[in-house]
């Protein structure tokens, strides 16, 4: 629908979701999407940032959303 | 806020920069 696999949107709509001036980190993020593994939680976070989708915060493990 | 004001400049290029991104890709895709 909007170019992104459903693990992509899930990751998205995760850190969209997020109010911290921080934004949320990937640790998080696993462990809110339990049933998502390391790797495609990381693949999920290039290609959103590569797009353009989120970018890195306080350090390169924080994201916010671009479209938030 | 418990950022400081280096920091929210920081990431603040870093929301432009992915902006830019987006707006690119977005261009790509046409």
């Amino acid at each position: 629908l909007n170019g992104l696999t459903p693990q992509q949107s899930q990751v998205l709509n995760l850190i969209k979701q997020c109010k911290e001036e921080q934004g949320i980190s990937i640790h998080d993020i696993k462990i809110r999407l339990k049933g998502m593994n390391a790797m495609a939680v990381k693949q999920a976070v290039e290609f959103l940032g590569n797009e353009g989708h989120i970018y890195s915060t306080v350090d390169e493990d924080h994201f916010r959303s671009t479209e938030a | 806020g418990s950022l400081t004001a280096e920091q929210q400049q920081k990431i603040e290029e870093n929301r432009l920069r992915a902006l830019a991104r987006r707006a690119e890709r977005l261009a790509a895709q046409q």
